[in-house]
């Protein structure tokens, strides 16, 4: 579903160019659970991000379920990102003026689905995260996990057929991080395919395949035997 | 240096009163090292704005370096802040139109240090966490591993006798989150106290004494032998 070739990514600072993404080449399949690391600044958020179609990589080639997107026209663009891929993003990018209920709604606004409808989905995810007793808190009212949550859930809340989660436990105690992964292998066990960044093995290991990235580059891939 | 007596800490939301923080009782000596866990939401973060001085209790006594901090006027507690205590936040709080560079400087600005002297020390705490090729980024041209590792460079940068850390590690890999555990460990050897809030048991053994809070409230308070 994910065949990316050659991606090259740079940023121009001043006079200069930075290289941060050396000719990654990739392909998942549909329905693959792959766990993306490696240390910080080595490239995971900016692949990601081409992944999920919110940037554009300097060279190379992106096909996404048989579409080059670097081809697409920005409507285009928006159109496959909000019917089918989830994102998680590292800082979360809430709207802070709305609620943590509003914020989950947001996909289901884009999707037009009914308002009855998308409120019933979006507190029914928000219970799922634990956070039923804090639907109406806005980002600012609500802890650093607590956000996280949100974040997730607005993930989720359209069962995406492509889920992006970019560190999506970092903030969360062992007994929450191993809920929100439940969500995610009840999500993967439909059919849909998940890529996960994470720096904590204990969250890779519910992945089936690890990729790791040194300086922007592909530094290993491999599938493991789960327990 | 540390006495919390009976701290509540409550929010107005509406016509409800939500309270988060139940009476905490709580004393860290000069030169200890404390790790603070527990779950999600039960109000870490809330607890260390208190001793930070950035937030006020509903109720009860907050002493500080023998000063009763609720006594203080603002002009005072935000000297007492500047000049005595380093701050890690969990969002990181970082000026966004400056450089990482001028970001480190800001405390030592606070300071009244001379300018070569501060950029010379900004410079040698950003190299020593990793930082000496991103001095002159922005925040929005760091990954978040990176943002997180200017926050903790300015929290050192001034060398303070009290380092509150809230989740100084949670976008970090292994190696880098075991580079910034050896700074705080040589801020400590120097007889500076250390709090710092962290979902992970292993950074929490980095600590001598560990206390957990649940529902806002001290649920443990246990010093445990370091290998
Ligand atoms: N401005 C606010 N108004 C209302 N409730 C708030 C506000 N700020 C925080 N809270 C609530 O206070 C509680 C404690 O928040 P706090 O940020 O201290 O938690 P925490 O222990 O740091 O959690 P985490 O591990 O997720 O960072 C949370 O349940 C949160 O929803
Ligand atoms: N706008 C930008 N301009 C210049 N350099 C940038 C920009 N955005 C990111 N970078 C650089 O690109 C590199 C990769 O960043 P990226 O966010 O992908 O890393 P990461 O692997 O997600 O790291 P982390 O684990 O810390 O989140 C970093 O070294 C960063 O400094
Ligand atoms: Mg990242
Ligand atoms: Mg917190």
């Amino acid at each position: 579903v994910i065949s990316l070739k050659n991606i090259i990514k740079e940023y121009k600072l001043g006079k200069e160019k930075l290289r941060v993404l050396h000719g990654i080449d990739l392909e998942v399949q549909a329905g693959e659970f792959v766990a993306l690391m490696g240390p910080s600044g080595s490239g995971k958020s900016t692949l990601m991000n081409i992944i999920g179609c919110l940037d554009i990589p300097s060279a190379g080639d992106y096909i996404l379920q048989d579409q080059n997107v670097s081809k697409l026209k920005d409507d285009d663009l928006a159109k496959v990102r909000n019917e089918s891929i989830g994102f998680i993003f590292q800082n979360f990018n809430l709207m802070p003026k709305m609620t943590a209920l509003e914020n989950v709604e947001l996909p289901l606004v884009y999707a037009s689905v009914p308002k009855k409808e998308r409120k019933r989905r979006a507190q029914e995810v928000l219970e799922s995260v634990g956070l039923g007793d804090r639907m109406t808190h806005k980002p600012n009212e609500l802890s650093g996990g607590q956000r996280q949550r949100v974040a997730v859930a607005r993930s989720l809340v359209n069962q995406p057929s492509l889920l992006l989660a970019d560190e999506p436990t970092g903030n969360l105690d062992t007994t929450t991080s191993d809920e929100i992964m439940r969500l995610f292998h009840q999500l993967h066990e439909k059919g849909n395919t998940i890529i996960v960044v994470t720096h904590e093995e204990a969250i890779a290991q519910h992945a089936k395949r690890i990729v790791r990235l040194i300086d922007g580059r592909v530094s290993s891939d491999v599938v493991h035997e789960q327990t």
